[in-house]
């Protein structure tokens, strides 16, 4: 695993920061950034994909009501693709029963889905040698983030209790810092340290956070981020010999 | 900047005066003085509670005013969050069978 990676830095990977405004639905707008950054690593190609044609067509109704990014999959794998963006541009509400996948163009496919492991040293290494992924945390602390490392406790944020999707984009370790838990503890002030840090899209517009994004303690399951890493893939699943069976 | 240079907290006017920078700031108007007072409560609450996040942050994150700044934990939830309703996410079983992550 490298010390560092932010897929913002290669051109054509990572689209703008997207906002749902009184839609729920974060987790469309991270299934799609993370179809569209593997898109543009794989194919290098850059392209922008319809969240509307996920929250129409999903199998669950009300795409704006909340929802999973393991279905954004689904649905995406159901229409053989996704439209662009600007083919079929969000409109921040749903349209029952008016799915209209089949008229228009596919810009971008996957071939399936998985879920990663809970451990945040292979979720950077699949990161960093394959591309950004989705995960799902504990919201709570970001309501009146502006911006730096969060590093909280399961007591501040409960790893369980995740109820946010976003593209996980990247990591790395901050500049060293003067420690807050050595100045809590009465211990030495001038105490120093550097933190190691995933990088996170959110789609709550650039006015929030660091431009749109925001950045979480890597390490200690912060947030509940290693619940549910999911990614879909683009590219043909590696051909495997044929096994046999012992006659 | 950070809260922590607001100490001991922002009094009544400097409220008022933080609160209409965050409506010009987000664009933010309300239909009548009771729901501007209701959000006002909201605002100094969510002021306060910045306050505290940051001083319980182990890292290096500041907390303060955000487009979010006059909505409630019930609000913020309903309108932000990923859960088609009240009540946990399903239970997905990580492991099916194999350590072998790279399966489907």
């Amino acid at each position: 695993v490298p010390p560092t990676c932010d897929w913002r830095k290669l051109d054509g990977v990572i689209s703008s920061v997207k906002k749902q405004e009184s839609c729920s639905c974060c987790w469309a707008m991270a299934a799609a950034g993370n179809i569209e950054a593997l898109w543009g690593i794989k194919h290098r190609q850059s392209v922008e994909l319809s969240v509307q044609e996920l929250l129409d067509c999903g199998r669950c109704g009300d795409g704006c009501r909340g929802g999973f990014v393991w279905d954004a999959f689904i649905t995406v794998l159901n229409n053989s693709g996704l439209a662009s963006e600007k083919d079929y541009p969000f409109q921040g509400q749903v349209k029952p029963h008016r799915c209209l996948a089949k008229k228009h163009k596919k810009v971008a496919w996957i071939q399936d889905f998985i879920m990663l492991p809970d451990n945040e040293q292979k979720i950077a290494w699949y990161l960093a040698t394959q591309g950004p992924i989705t995960v799902t945390i504990n919201m709570k602390l970001l309501k009146l983030y502006k911006k730096g490392v969060i590093e909280a406790t399961p007591t501040s944020c409960d790893p369980f209790l995740v109820d946010h999707s976003v593209l996980l984009v990247g990591f790395g370790k901050s500049e060293s810092v003067a420690d807050r838990r050595a100045g809590a503890a009465g211990a030495q002030p001038q105490s120093r340290r550097s933190i190691p840090f995933w990088i996170l899209k959110n789609s709550w517009g650039t006015k929030w956070g660091e431009k749109g994004y925001f950045r979480l303690y890597r390490g200690n399951n912060t947030c509940g981020i290693t619940k549910y890493p999911l990614t879909a893939r683009v590219d043909q699943p590696a051909k495997k010999r044929p096994v046999s069976c012992p006659p | 900047s950070s809260l922590r240079s607001q100490d001991p907290g922002p009094q009544p006017l400097e409220l008022k005066q933080a609160f209409t920078l965050f409506q010009i700031q987000y664009n933010r108007s309300y239909s009548n003085p009771e729901e501007y007072a209701r959000r006002l409560d909201i605002f100094a609450h969510n002021l306060a509670q910045a306050q505290q996040l940051e001083e319980e942050d182990l890292g290096t994150a500041e907390f303060g005013v955000t487009p979010f700044s006059d909505l409630t934990e019930e609000e913020f939830g309903r309108l932000y969050g990923h859960r088609r309703m009240d009540g946990e996410a399903p239970k997905v079983g990580r492991e099916v069978g194999s350590e072998e992550w790279g399966e489907s």
